[in-house]
């Protein structure tokens, strides 16, 4: 379904949802969850959006109640290292690409997952000091990586 | 009619925190 203007902020986590849902149903289930949270404090009052968040619980009660023997899910704690892990792998997979000099598509959305996911690690509270200097080195790197790209620019 | 409206919106906000705060184990 679109989703409503009110709620366009969450549009990439959803999309990252949408696109791990069957490679790591976990991580997609903590995206829809910072979703729903983050879209609730957006917009929960007007009747389009309250349909879209309704519609997004649904997804969530029934993505955790197939999930409900996996730790990751049923614990939090256990959540927040598996969320904290996935983002951490995207990340250095890119830096790895960058430091080689491997500029490319995938290691640009690379960067910028792994600044998504450090978003959706915010529902277990506050980031550590050093999650919040990876979102902001990862997201930065995506937008010069992409924007040097179009250009026919090298990276430096 | 505005207020019943405004109501029903409210009874919705509270069923999404609600169904949150139940799927978060936080009730």
């Amino acid at each position: 379904a679109a989703i409503p203007a009110p709620l366009k902020a969450i549009q990439h986590h959803l999309r990252t949802a949408q696109e791990l849902e069957k490679r790591d149903p976990v991580v997609a289930y903590y995206c829809k969850l910072y979703a729903v949270q983050t879209g609730m404090k957006l917009d929960s009052k007007s009747p389009e959006c309250r349909k879209f968040l309704m519609k997004l619980m649904d997804q969530l009660e029934s993505m955790k109640k197939e999930l409900s023997d996996n730790e990751s899910v049923s614990q939090e704690l256990v959540g927040h290292a598996h969320i904290e892990n996935y983002a951490l792998k995207m990340f250095l997979y890119a830096d790895n690409e960058d430091r080689s000099g491997r500029f490319h598509k995938n290691m640009i959305k690379s960067f910028y997952t792994a600044s998504l996911l450090i978003d959706v690690l915010t529902v277990f509270g506050e980031l550590s000091e050093e999650n919040i200097q990876h979102r902001k080195y990862a997201r930065w790197k995506a937008t010069y990586i992409h924007n040097c790209l179009k250009n026919g620019e090298t990276p430096q | 009619t505005g207020s019943v409206g405004s109501s029903v919106a409210s009874a919705e906000q509270d069923e999404l925190s609600q169904r949150l705060a139940r799927l978060r184990d936080q009730v």
